[in-house]
C-alpha cells in the first residue's frame, strides 16, 4: 500500500488520469475519481472511442454506454445505448446514488437522465456524420450482420433470414372457419 | 472505450468505463463496457480490473470479475489479467482485448491479445511513487 493511491486506465489517455488524480488530491473519492477521469475523455472524445461524435451506428446515430462502480459497498450505476446525453458517465453515476437499479438503457435511461438535470442534445458531430456517409457509399462494409439476405459482405439492409417468406405474408393457414379452433 | 480503476489511499477501490461502442453497429447494440464484471469491476475485498476491445466478445467471458476473483486468490495482477486473455484466446484466438489489473496494495498490471496490427497494449498509471502520469507498455499474449 506504499503506492496507493493508484490510477489505472486504459489506452494513453493521460488528461483523464491527471483528472482522477487531482481528484483524489483535492479530497474526492475513488469514486469522484473515476467518474471526474473518464468525464475528461467524454469531453475531449478521446481517440474517438468516447464520448459525443464517433462511432455512429447504422442509422448513423451515435450512443453512449458508461458504468461506474464502487467496490466497498459493490454499489453500481450504468447506461447502457444512451442517446442524445453526452456526460455518460455522470448519469451512471446518478442512476448509482439515485435509484436502487444498476443499469439504465435507450430512450428511458434519456428520459431518467434528463429528470437528472442533464440536457438532452444531438451527439452527431460533421466527423460522425461523415464517417456514416461514407459507410454507406462503401455499401455498408464492414457490418455487423451474418446469416441474413441480402448478402451483408456485399449489401447494405435491410437483411432478412434466408428461406424467410416475404414477412407480409400470413405465417399460418387462413381457413376462415371460425368455430375450427382448440 | 477508457476503463479506469481508482484505488484510494485508505483503500476504497472504484472502477468505471465510458465509450461510444463499435461503429456501424446494429442500433440498439450495447457491448461490455456498461456491464459490472464485464467492463470493469471492482471490490474493495480483492482489486479492480477494467477491459476494452471487441465487447461482443468480452462481454460474454467477465473478464474484469474473473480477474478480481484470480487476484482474490493470490494471483498477482499481470498474472490475472494474462489468465483471463489465455482464457478468452481458447475460443476466439483472434479477439481484440486488453484488461487492466490492480490489486488492494496497489500492485497492478496489464495484459492483451496478440494481433498481428496488436503486438503490445498502453495504459497509463499515476501512484504515489510517480510525479506524473505515466505510459506503461505491455507486450501482448
Amino acid at each position: 500500500s506504499s503506492s496507493l493511491p493508484l490510477v489505472l486506465n486504459t489506452w494513453p489517455f493521460k488528461n483523464a488520469t491527471l483528472a482522477a488524480w487531482q481528484t483524489l488530491l483535492s479530497g474526492g473519492s475513488a469514486l469522484d475519481a473515476v467518474e471526474s477521469g473518464c468525464a475528461v475523455c467524454e469531453r475531449e472524445q478521446c481517440d474517438g472511442s468516447v464520448g459525443f461524435g464517433g462511432s455512429p451506428d447504422e442509422l448513423g446515430e451515435t450512443t453512449l454506454d458508461a458504468l461506474i462502480m464502487d467496490g466497498t459497498v459493490m454499489n453500481v450505476g450504468a447506461v447502457g445505448d444512451l442517446r442524445r446525453i453526452k456526460n455518460a458517465i455522470g448519469v451512471a453515476r446518478k442512476v448509482l446514488e439515485h435509484t436502487t437499479h444498476t443499469l439504465l438503457v435507450g430512450e428511458s435511461a434519456t428520459i431518467f437522465a434528463e429528470s437528472m438535470g442533464f440536457i438532452n442534445e444531438d451527439l452527431s458531430t460533421s466527423a460522425s456524420e461523415a464517417l456514416h456517409s461514407n459507410w454507406l457509399a462503401r455499401k455498408c462494409q464492414p457490418n455487423h450482420w451474418r446469416n441474413v439476405v441480402p448478402d451483408p459482405s456485399k449489401h447494405c439492409g435491410p437483411y432478412k433470414p434466408p428461406g424467410i417468406s416475404v414477412l407480409n405474408e400470413p405465417t399460418h393457414k387462413v381457413t376462415g372457419d371460425l368455430h375450427g379452433h382448440d | 472505450t477508457i476503463g479506469m480503476v481508482v484505488i484510494h489511499k485508505l483503500g476504497q477501490t472504484a472502477a468505471g468505463t465510458s465509450t461510444n461502442g463499435i461503429k456501424f453497429k446494429i442500433h440498439g447494440r450495447v457491448g461490455d463496457s456498461p456491464v459490472p464484471g464485464a467492463g470493469a469491476y471492482a471490490d474493495d475485498t480483492a482489486g479492480a480490473a477494467a477491459a476494452t476491445g471487441d465487447g461482443d466478445i468480452l462481454l460474454r467471458f467477465l473478464p474484469s470479475y474473473q480477474a478480481v476473483e484470480y487476484m482474490r486468490n493470490g494471483e498477482e495482477p499481470t498474472v490475472a489479467c494474462q489468465k483471463v486473455i489465455s482464457r478468452i484466446q481458447k475460443y476466439y484466438p483472434n479477439f481484440f482485448g486488453a484488461v487492466i489489473c490492480a490489486n488492494v496494495i496497489g500492485s497492478y498490471g496489464a495484459a492483451c491479445n496478440r494481433l498481428p496490427k496488436f503486438t503490445h497494449f498502453t495504459f497509463m498509471v499515476y501512484n504515489s511513487l510517480k510525479n506524473h502520469p505515466t505510459v506503461e507498455k505491455v507486450d501482448c499474449i
